[in-house]
């Protein structure tokens, strides 16, 4: 899991059994206390493995937007929230938003997220997610890097400064940082439920071949044989060098589907699946 | 569910603030938040921070689950 703290702007983003959305109530008090006021909120998030594990509010999407909109003030007054679906019901995207009336650009144009999720990863590099010596007493923060280094995971953005940790006995996070702009990666490898997710911010007025150096490096860390691929972007057509990235690494896109959010524009959600599936 | 305490797909939230005076603590802003408090509402999710970094513009932290 992660949190990542700007001085206008909280992002958390947590796996397991946690009750993320907790966090706005206390967040939005210590806000105000800053001086601070919510004028946008964004939550997202793909369908469960386990959901009949998950503890309210996050029991249901309609149960966690309910929860959502108790806690939210009432100037954030444009909301949406919506399933967006692909071709594996197993495989849906969750997303709400809202938005104030006074700040209709708090993103500025330029800057897209891509959130990709990855299930059913190849079970030789999954290994490489497990602590070698379980139990040995090595600090989760050397462990991180060394499996950082063993994966090569990275390079999916060399110029970053890394913080990573390593679960004992297994389970991976990295956050890097780049200027104003980070990258978070998250590993789940055991065997018949495998995850991996990563998540960047980018510029549409980046290289070109930035973002397809990143998709290839990471289906070339984890060789996945489902992969959702989520584009958040005000204003420009990046979704579309996605499935130019990954068709030549083997991953055909089974399904996409665009919708339009008041502030954080428009989202497209792809599926890809292995072709050896 | 996963051994290690993992469900696999996260949960996603960012949450967008203004201020009068946005300028103000030097732009640090939320960043003024300290430890302490970062953990009560870390607390609310069921999570600890097991690893920091940070530079001129933001804060990240890894967490445990």
């Amino acid at each position: 899991s992660s949190l990542f703290v700007y001085p206008t702007k909280v992002i958390i983003k947590t796996c397991g059994t946690t009750q993320l959305l907790k966090s706005i109530r206390p967040l939005l008090q210590y806000a105000h206390d800053l001086g601070l006021t919510l004028c946008e909120c964004r939550y997202t998030r793909g369908s469960f493995i386990f959901p009949k594990s998950q503890p309210f509010p996050h029991t249901s999407f309609k149960d966690e937007v309910i929860y959502i909109e108790e806690n939210l003030p009432t100037n954030l007054c444009y909301r949406k929230a919506t399933v967006m679906p692909s071709k594996l019901p197993t495989h849906s995207w969750h997303v709400f938003t809202a938005s104030d009336q006074t700040h209709p650009q708090n993103m500025p144009d330029v800057l897209y997220t891509m959130e990709i999720c990855m299930t059913e990863l190849d079970r030789v590099l999954a290994r490489k997610f497990y602590l070698r010596d379980p139990g040995d007493g090595k600090s989760g923060d050397i462990a991180g890097k060394e499996m950082t280094e063993l994966t090569g995971i990275g390079d999916t953005n060399p110029g970053a400064i890394l913080c990573e940790f390593a679960f004992d006995p297994c389970g991976y996070s990295m956050n890097g940082i780049d200027g104003d702009r980070y990258s978070t990666i998250h590993v789940t490898p055991e065997d018949g439920y495998s995850y991996a997710s990563y998540e960047c911010v980018g510029s549409i007025y980046d290289d070109k071949d930035d973002v397809v150096k990143v998709l290839k490096k990471v289906v070339q860390v984890f060789r996945p044989g489902t992969m959702t691929v989520s584009i958040t972007c005000t204003s420009h057509d990046i979704w579309t060098r996605i499935a130019l990235a990954l068709e030549p690494l083997g991953l055909k896109c089974r399904s996409c589907v665009m919708d339009e959010f008041p502030t954080a524009g428009s989202i497209v959600f792809q599926l890809f699946t292995a072709r050896r599936k | 569910m996963a051994a290690s305490g993992f469900e696999g797909f996260e949960k996603r939230l960012e949450l967008h603030f203004f201020g009068d005076d946005p300028v103000s603590h030097d732009n640090m802003g939320l960043r003024l938040l300290d430890l302490e408090s970062l953990q009560e509402v870390l607390n609310a999710v069921q999570c600890t921070i097991v690893s920091a970094v940070g530079n001129h513009y933001f804060d990240a932290y890894v967490l445990s689950e």
